[in-house]
C-alpha cells in the first residue's frame, strides 16, 4: 500500500483535462527525458496518481522542480540539489504540507517572548 | 568552546521522525529540545509525543495574536512550551502516538513523562548559540526551509537566502569546523541540524547548514527549554 503522505490528492481543477489548474498544458513533456526522469522518481519515492491528467500534472511540477534544483545548486555550489521525494510538490504546497512555523517576517527580532538567556563567555 | 560538537555522540537525540504532509514541524522542534534536556538531566532519553501538541495546543504569540498553534497549520515552539508549562507536561510516543492529523485532544495528566518548567530566548550571536548548545543541550530552531525542498546532501551555504522569512522549525544537535565552501574560500564550519522528513531526505534526515553568517535567518529564533525533575 503506498503510505498516505505519497498519495498526491487531485488538484486540477476539472476544465481541459489537457491543462493543469493553472491553465498550462503538460502533454509537450510526455515521452521526453524528463518523462522518463519521472518515471524513475515515481518508483524510487513509490508515488501513486490518481488519474491521468494528475499524471500529467504532476510531471509539470517536477519538470519545473527540475530548474529549481539547478538554480539552487548555481546558488549553492557546496551543498548538493537535486530530486528529492518532494519533487512533485509546488514550493506552494511543500511549505504549507511540510514546513509549519509561523515566523513569517522576522523583522522585529525581539518578538519572541519569553525571557532572554544572558551572553556567555565564550573567549578561550 | 570545542571546535566540533555532537549531541548524537552523545545519546542525547532521538531518531529522525516524519512529520508527513503535516505542516507539524514546529511541534518536532519543540519535543527535540525537551528530549535533549531531558536526557542532561535525566540521563535517561525518551521519544516524546508531538501528537499532543498537534491535537491539544492552541496557544497564541503573546506579542502576535495571529501566531497560534494550530496543528497541522503551523505553530511557534515558544507557544508550545507554553503550553505544555500549563497542561502540566508531555506524554511520550508510546502513550500518545503521532498520527499526521489534527485530532480531539486525548491528553492524560497522569501519563505526563516530562515536565516543563521554563525556556529561553538565546541570543543571535552564533557563538553565544554554539555555547548555549554545549552547555545546554540541542536547540529549536525556525529557519527558511527554501533551499531544503532539492537538498540532498554537503554543506549548503547559500548566496542567497532570506533571513527574514522563517518557515521551518527544525533542532540544532551540534556543529563541525571543516566543510569546504568554494564561494567563500575557506574551510566552512557548519551546523548540525535535524529535521523531521523522514531519514530518506538529506544526509540521513540532518542538514549541515554553514555558520557564521546567521544563514537563512537560523540565528533569529532559537530557544531553549528547561525540563522539571521533580
Amino acid at each position: 500500500a503506498v503510505p498516505e503522505e505519497f498519495k498526491i490528492r487531485q488538484v486540477t481543477d476539472g476544465r481541459n483535462p489537457t491543462t493543469t489548474a493553472h491553465g498550462g498544458s503538460n502533454h509537450h513533456l510526455l515521452g521526453t527525458p524528463a518523462e522518463h526522469r519521472f518515471k524513475s522518481f515515481i518508483q524510487e519515492y513509490n508515488k501513486e496518481y490518481c488519474t491521468r491528467e494528475e499524471y500529467i500534472n504532476r510531471l509539470g511540477v517536477f519538470v519545473k522542480n527540475l530548474l529549481r534544483a539547478a538554480e539552487h545548486q548555481a546558488l549553492d555550489p557546496t551543498a548538493v540539489h537535486g530530486v528529492t521525494q518532494f519533487s512533485d510538490l509546488t514550493s506552494e504546497e511543500f511549505e504549507r504540507m511540510y514546513m509549519g512555523v509561523k515566523g513569517g517576517d522576522r523583522t522585529s527580532l525581539l518578538r519572541e517572548f519569553g525571557s532572554h538567556a544572558p551572553p556567555m563567555v565564550v573567549k578561550d | 568552546l570545542p571546535n566540533s560538537f555532537d549531541w548524537r555522540e552523545k545519546g542525547a537525540v532521538t531518531d529522525v521522525k516524519m512529520q508527513g504532509s503535516c505542516g507539524s514541524c514546529w511541534a518536532f522542534s519543540t519535543t527535540g529540545s525537551i528530549e535533549g534536556a531531558n536526557f542532561i538531566a535525566t540521563g535517561k532519553l525518551l521519544n516524546l509525543s508531538e501528537q499532543q501538541l498537534v491535537d491539544c495546543d492552541n496557544t497564541c504569540d503573546k506579542k502576535d495574536r495571529k501566531a497560534c498553534d494550530s496543528g497541522c497549520r503551523g505553530g511557534l515552539m515558544t507557544n508550545a512550551y507554553k503550553y505544555l508549562i500549563e497542561a502540566g507536561g508531555i506524554e511520550e510516543e508510546d502513550s500518545y502516538p503521532y498520527t499526521g492529523k489534527r485530532g480531539e485532544c486525548k491528553f492524560s495528566p497522569d501519563k505526563v513523562a516530562v515536565k516543563v518548567s521554563n525556556f529561553t530566548n538565546i541570543p543571535i550571536d552564533e557563538q553565544q548559540i554554539a555555547a548555549y548548545l554545549v552547555n545546554h543541550g540541542p536547540l529549536a530552531v525556525g529557519l527558511n526551509a527554501l533551499f531544503m525542498q532539492t537538498y540532498i546532501g554537503g554543506v549548503s551555504c547559500p548566496l542567497i537566502c532570506g533571513k527574514r522569512w522563517i518557515n521551518h522549525g527544525v533542532l540544532l544537535v551540534g556543529y563541525g569546523s571543516k566543510g569546504f565552501s568554494i564561494l567563500r574560500l575557506s574551510n566552512q564550519p557548519y551546523w548540525i541540524i535535524k529535521n523531521s522528513w523522514g531519514k530518506r531526505w538529506g544526509e540521513n534526515g540532518y542538514y549541515k547548514l554553514c555558520r557564521g553568517h546567521g544563514m537563512c535567518g537560523m540565528n533569529t529564533m532559537v530557544s531553549a527549554v528547561m525540563t522539571q525533575t521533580s
